[in-house]
């Protein structure tokens, strides 16, 4: 089902996306 | 009792990506997270185009919201 795997990739990018933030947000102290 | 703290968080991400306080995140603002986020441009389109609901080319809060809604409970909200 295409419609099917173009919702996962979706979703899977935008899960990408959130952590990405997410460790940005806690792993970087700064100077 | 998490959504008051999934909303603040929300707030955040958009801030990081609304670097002129505009108060909306254009696909302009999107590209320019790559290289502060280990994404390509075309998974930052993708998110972009998956978060802008109504596809309008403005990214408000309340869309960004809600796509965080969604990656962190499902798709329970809609």
């Amino acid at each position: 089902d295409p419609n099917m795997k173009a919702g996962t990739t979706s979703e899977g990018v935008l899960a990408n996306f959130f952590n990405s933030l997410l460790s940005k947000k806690t792993g970087s102290p700064g100077p | 009792p998490g959504q008051h703290t999934m909303l603040g968080k929300a707030h955040e991400f958009f801030q990081i990506c609304d670097i002129e306080d505009k108060g909306f995140i254009t696909r302009r603002d999107m590209q320019r997270l790559h290289g502060e986020l280990p994404l390509s441009l075309e998974e930052l389109e993708n998110v972009f185009d998956t978060l802008d609901a109504d596809g309008n080319g403005c990214l408000t809060l309340e869309e960004f919201t809600t796509g965080f809604s969604q990656f962190l409970y499902g798709d329970q909200i809609s």
